[in-house]
């Protein structure tokens, strides 16, 4: 009864109505949840390690498509955690629908509320290929307390019928946008974004490029694959997982200065840069000139004030363009000297096509985007795309590298999705 | 507990007496319909007593050829082996609220008839 009552009456930051109309979605108004696997309702059948973990991952592949994150909660009073689970058979836990025995039902969830598993089944690890896989019931059930129903779309994890867990179970497009229907898309800002450089040799000795775009976020990173629309499976990661010696958070700036003679990389936080080695991934404590890092920005860069705002390297010009506060000045990487002309106020040097539409100041990031072949300044959630050659041999009458109006970061690369700070070494 | 031999216990055997009693006749599937929300539009109640009325007749051809529809089974409107086989499959136990619009019947059919062999055995669900 008290579950019925909770499923009624759900407590503060449980329920949002988003339409007046009958039928309208439930949903939770908080963004952190919290969950628990009930000590008294451990399933014999694994270990309770195992257990948790496969719990966690599911959670944090709701979390990796959502603007919603989760945390296991192990000690707080059990009327606030938020998502109770639990296995058991027949009768179980107090819980009105009765579980049926091996076979047939395998799992229930309340909406808003907890999740029961039928211990009478057989469930197994993701990497076991018999049973009923542990991970896809969550993950479906988990759909079902977000507010999800089920559908018959082929591909979807909200199927009521289980199907074998795949090879590479992940969530598709539609089950993410069904989702972000509910909890919206995600948004925020980023420290630095950026496009990194693949050499390879073929089998004919031609030398090919690749790309890969990382987005960095205080501690954290992930890498947007572009002919996918999403972030890599998985993503975030930790800056210190993926990337050794630079700082382990707040990155201002990275900057590839790519030439015939020169392919440098460096990260830039604070007053000091640090050059990444590609070979060895890892940055570099001392190049081949004989310089150390990580570097006083003064002294690699002269004339370039610090800490700064964001950077991006001109193949074409040749020229590193610093961005600080409400200033940009261009570096000639090959005098090393900022240009004569510098600084200039960013509405000078970049001027808006739409008056008044143009960050000002302080933008967080100079994106120069390979795949789109534009430079992109991010401020907040929005970018700006600076107009490029091309598109004024269209439009003459458009300033030189002119910004067009801003528009949502979400909107150009979807679903960069922040996951709890406990589950980021997964 | 449950019989196992592996070391990694992957060929746990449920006991006979745990497992799920097979949906093999229109009572069952009777009860499957409505408990899962094919019959009339119905709240996740929240006692079984309680569950919404079974549908029977014109409206349990109806219930049946929406759940025929959905598994892409024929439309037939009658319980035969291939529906109450997918009603015997691992399934999630929340009710299926979301339904298809109902499609328009090809004949009517007062009443449902089980196909196949009279026997009960052939009606009995494939080994997981």
């Amino acid at each position: 009864s008290k579950r019925f009552l909770q499923m009624l009456l759900p407590g503060p930051g449980r329920q949002r109505e988003d339409s007046p109309a009958g039928g309208a979605a439930r949903i939770f108004s908080k963004k952190t949840l919290s969950w628990r696997l009930l000590g008294e309702a451990y399933s014999s059948q694994l270990s309770v390690d195992e257990q948790r973990s496969v719990f966690r991952l599911a959670f944090r592949m709701w979390s990796e498509v959502t603007p919603l994150d989760f945390r296991e909660d192990l000690t707080s009073p059990g009327a606030t955690v938020d998502i109770k689970l639990g296995f058991g058979r027949g009768r179980h836990l107090g819980c009105p629908r009765v579980f049926d025995g091996s076979g047939q039902e395998f799992a229930h969830a309340w909406r808003l509320g907890d999740i029961h598993f039928d211990e009478d089944e057989h469930l197994t690890l993701p990497t076991s290929d018999r049973g009923i896989s542990l991970l896809k019931v969550a993950v479906h059930e988990i759909g079902h307390v977000l507010g999800l129903p089920h559908t018959y779309r082929t591909g979807s994890v909200m199927q009521p019928n289980y199907t074998p867990q795949e090879p590479a179970f992940e969530l598709d497009w539609s089950d993410r946008k069904a989702i972000q229907k509910l909890y919206g898309s995600c948004q925020g800002s980023f420290d630095t974004v950026f496009d990194w450089i693949h050499k390879e040799r073929t089998q004919y000795g031609e030398v090919r490029v690749r790309f890969s775009t990382y987005f960095f976020r205080k501690s954290w990173y992930w890498l947007y694959e572009n002919r996918n629309n999403r972030t890599r499976y998985g993503d975030p990661s930790r800056i210190q997982a993926g990337w050794r010696g630079i700082p382990a958070q707040g990155i201002d700036a990275f900057v590839h200065v790519w030439t015939w003679r020169r392919d440098e990389r460096y990260f830039f936080k604070g007053h000091r840069y640090w050059r990444y080695d590609s070979d060895q991934d890892q940055a570099l404590t001392q190049d081949q000139q004989g310089r150390s890092y990580p570097e006083l920005i003064s002294q690699g860069f002269p004339g370039i004030p610090s800490p700064l705002d964001a950077a991006y390297f001109d193949r074409r010009q040749q020229q590193i363009y610093f961005f600080k506060e409400a200033l940009v000045f261009a570096f000639d990487v090959n005098r090393n000297r900022v240009q004569s002309s510098y600084p200039m106020r960013m509405t000078e040097a970049f001027p808006a096509v739409v008056p008044h539409n143009h960050p000002v100041r302080a933008i967080d990031a100079a994106y120069y985007s390979y795949a789109q072949g534009s430079l992109f300044l991010f401020k907040g959630d929005a970018y700006w795309r600076v107009l490029n050659h091309r598109a004024r041999q269209d439009n003459a009458r458009l300033p030189a590298n002119g910004l067009l109006p801003k528009r949502p970061i979400s909107g150009a690369w979807p679903d960069i999705c922040d996951v709890h700070s406990s589950t980021l070494n997964m | 507990e449950m019989l196992f031999h592996s070391r990694d216990h992957s060929d746990l055997e449920p006991s006979p007496l745990h497992r799920a009693k097979p949906i093999a006749d229109l009572r069952a599937a009777q009860r499957f319909l409505s408990r899962y929300g094919w019959s009339v539009p119905s709240a996740w109640a929240p006692s079984p007593k309680q569950l919404p009325e079974a549908p029977v007749g014109t409206a349990l051809a109806e219930a049946v050829r929406r759940f025929q529809h959905v598994n892409a089974l024929p439309a037939s409107g009658e319980l035969d082996a291939a529906t109450l086989a997918a009603m015997n499959r691992p399934r999630c136990g929340v009710p299926d609220t979301r339904l298809p619009p109902p499609a328009a019947p090809s004949t009517l059919t007062p009443t449902p008839a089980l196909l196949g062999s009279s026997t009960p055995q052939s009606l009995q669900p494939k080994a997981r």
